[in-house]
């Protein structure tokens, strides 16, 4: 299973 | 009130053709340190983040920060209506809810002026604290525009691996499977021609291509672009804008569970 997550699970959001 | 003035107003036509299909709404900054955006995607997958420095204007006149929301999609459609050639200055006044864009004509016979209204956006930032890349590949922008392009005929998702070996773009889809090596190659004439990889560990990495894509619609602006790889981190696509700045992508990577 291939999953796409976004970048907020990378980098803290300000 | 600010007031910017863009000798090279191609430049901007172009950036805005590289970024009004991936985001629809964003925040244009401006300060001491440049004119800039920093947008997301609406499926928060990438990121776009320009910077044009104010050394790149023939005028950068902001007496204090100001952000301008705007619709890209309306930017572009004035935009448009500008010469390849025409200088472009941007002006707003302090408190106003409009944009006025002024296109001049490089022999000053023809003066157009367009307002735009502004919008409020409510954008959060992310912050990118500073990596250690694993890789780092440049290589000609049209190279790479060509292999995403090529690839997404096949499948949906690129593979990018960075080994001694090169750098090698692969996608498997219905039809089958591609693969394209790109190898260090600095016996070129001209410098912007070179592929040079950087790799302190092999890295591999998973990208939809139909961002990927969407990216590639910089290329216009610059005739290299660098690729920043680590493992479990997004990757920065980066196209350097001459003497004025840059625009660079943040693309989260595809994760197998």
């Amino acid at each position: 299973l291939i999953l796409q997550p976004c970048l907020m699970c990378f980098y803290p959001l300000y | 009130m600010l007031e910017l003035r863009l000798v090279q107003g191609g430049l901007l036509k172009k950036v805005l053709e590289s970024i009004k299909d991936l985001v629809n709404d964003a925040n244009f900054d401006c300060s001491a340190t440049g004119f800039s955006l920093q947008a997301m995607d609406s499926s928060q997958v990438a990121v776009v983040a320009l910077l044009l420095r104010p050394e790149g204007f023939e005028r950068y006149w902001c007496d204090r920060n100001i952000s301008m929301g705007m619709n890209l999609n309306n930017m572009a459609k004035m935009l448009k209506c500008a010469g390849n050639d025409d200088i472009i200055t941007l002006k707003a006044e302090d408190g106003s809810d409009t944009v006025t864009f002024m296109f001049e004509s490089p022999t000053q016979d023809k003066i157009a002026d367009f307002e735009m209204k502004l919008m409020d956006i409510n954008s959060e930032r992310l912050g990118f604290p500073e990596a250690d890349y694993h890789a780092i590949v440049r290589m000609p922008s049209s190279e790479f525009a060509r292999i995403c392009k090529d690839l997404s005929s096949i499948g949906n998702t690129v593979v990018i691996s960075v080994t001694k070996e090169g750098v090698r773009f692969s996608t498997r889809g219905d039809i089958g499977t591609a693969n394209v090596v790109c190898r260090q190659n600095t016996a070129v004439d001209k410098p912007e021609e070179a592929t040079i990889i950087e790799m302190n560990e092999p890295v591999s990495l998973t990208f939809g291509l139909r961002y990927m894509n969407s990216l590639t619609k910089a290329t216009p602006l610059s005739n290299t672009v660098t690729l920043s790889l680590s493992s479990g981190l997004p990757a920065v696509v980066e196209y350097r804008i001459a003497e004025m700045g840059y625009i660079r992508f943040y693309l989260a990577p595809k994760i197998e569970e």
